[in-house]
């Protein structure tokens, strides 16, 4: 039975790639068959795992306009587990093509179909935005888990992201849900960060992940050397507080 | 003279908002009359200065959109020097509104020009993203103000932003050019950080400001209190940096 995951929150640099990657990849270490799509233009998630596309190669993008399938753009990484199908700066013109397709928020969804039974985790990394990726994105998936930034303005914009999760299970993924709320960069020393997670603890109750994932210099460090953080530093904070998400998704499932 | 200076990167989380914000008061400390514009929908300059728009109070969306002058907009701040153009969620709808609009990317710059003058520095809060948000903020500004954070992904996504600058330029702007790239959220502990300054160093050469923006807790603490850093803590590291740009901005002025 495989399992679709978005990572999504329109606030950027609240850690949706970190989070994707090394989650990811945990789940890989713990040989669940794992596919990581990135879905974001900057294409974070690719150059994170050390890979790039040349114009060329066939990405996300090919698969968006409907001009290659899925499996035709897989890329192996560094674990047995893990394959990645990576994105491209093209993609930005992907939200204007998609713009005047039939079913344009479904495309994703309809790609993902022919391979999913090969992968017992799918998750997918999101762009900044709540445009037509987004929305493909959350129309391809079984739930969302939303990563919250630790800081001041984190909260701000939840509410637009609850209203776009709430307009995609209204039409488009009646089944799509909040899968969890994982509260990143959290500094014990910064008394804000404690504020802002009592706060989201009081708005999302028990849908708040127990484990936080607390600021890591490690975990900056990992992408520029093409690296998840379980293989740059599997002794540091980042990669513990990781593996203990992974394992809290993995009993997740035992319980639904 | 007034000079108008906008704050972009599309990038996420990069200190857009904290540069506009802490920039904007310490020349207004320095007695400069400055005017803030607040062009995000998720409005965290408007709220990081604590003030709150009602659905009923005019705003930046209703300037855009051609329904109000922005003299009607105006908010006084706890500076003398400061005023704020607010921003609010419904400013979302306005790329949908602006689309099929003549001059749609003019909205901004013929909406200043008749407060211009009341002004020596007008300092322009973007969006994390290249739509037509930040267009009108582009073309009616002056000069750029590009903050790169310090950290792995911060460097990848330039390109996309300086095709947009000199698109902008050719075809909306010709007087358009960029101010300054400004290094946030340095950690002198984190080698990550000193090796993307280097790089920046090495790509921009002179047009990196001396200034850099360290990591400083104090800095991601003062917005919850609706309080400019200088306000804040004005002892703190986050003050100091925010004081030596904006002598570096005033400074420009008097070389160019
Ligand atoms: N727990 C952490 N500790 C330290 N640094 C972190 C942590 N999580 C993420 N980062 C760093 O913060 C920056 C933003 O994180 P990331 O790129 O994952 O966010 P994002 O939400 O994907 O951003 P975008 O909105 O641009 O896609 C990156 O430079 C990343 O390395
Ligand atoms: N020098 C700094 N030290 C510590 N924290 C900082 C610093 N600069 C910014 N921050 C914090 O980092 C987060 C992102 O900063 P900010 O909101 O200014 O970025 P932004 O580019 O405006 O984000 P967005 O793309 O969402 O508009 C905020 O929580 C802010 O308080
Ligand atoms: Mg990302
Ligand atoms: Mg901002």
């Amino acid at each position: 039975m495989s399992r679709t995951i978005v990572i999504a929150n329109q606030k950027g640099g609240v850690g949706k790639t970190t989070t994707a990657i090394n989650l990811s990849a945990c789940l890989a270490v713990a040989e669940e068959p794992t596919l990581l799509v990135d879905v974001d233009p900057q294409a974070n998630a690719t150059s994170g795992l050390g890979i790039e596309v040349g114009p060329e190669m066939e990405c996300i993008y090919e698969v968006l306009t409907g001009d290659a399938s899925l499996g035709a753009t897989l890329h192996h990484t560094e674990l047995a587990h893990l394959q990645l199908v990576p994105s491209h700066i093209r993609l930005i013109g992907a939200e204007v093509e998609l713009v005047g397709m039939q079913a344009r928020e479904m495309q994703l969804r309809k790609a993902l179909e022919r391979i999913k039974s090969d992968y017992r985790y799918i998750i997918i990394d999101c762009p900044p935005s709540l445009g037509l990726l987004t929305l493909n994105a959350l129309t391809a998936a079984d739930s969302a888990i939303i990563p919250i930034q630790c800081e001041y303005y984190a909260l701000e914009g939840l509410g637009q992201l609850l209203n776009t999760i709430r307009l995609v299970q209204r039409r488009l993924n009646p089944n799509l849900r909040i899968e969890g709320v994982l509260l990143t960069m959290f500094d014990s020393r910064v008394r804000l960060s404690k504020q802002v997670a009592e706060e989201a603890r009081s708005f999302f109750k028990d849908r708040v992940y127990r484990t936080v994932i607390r600021r890591n210099i490690r975990l900056s460090e990992a992408p520029s050397f093409g690296k998840p953080i379980i293989l740059y530093d599997a002794q540091s904070m980042g990669a513990d507080n990781y593996l203990s998400l992974a394992k809290e998704v993995m009993n997740h499932d035992e319980e639904s």
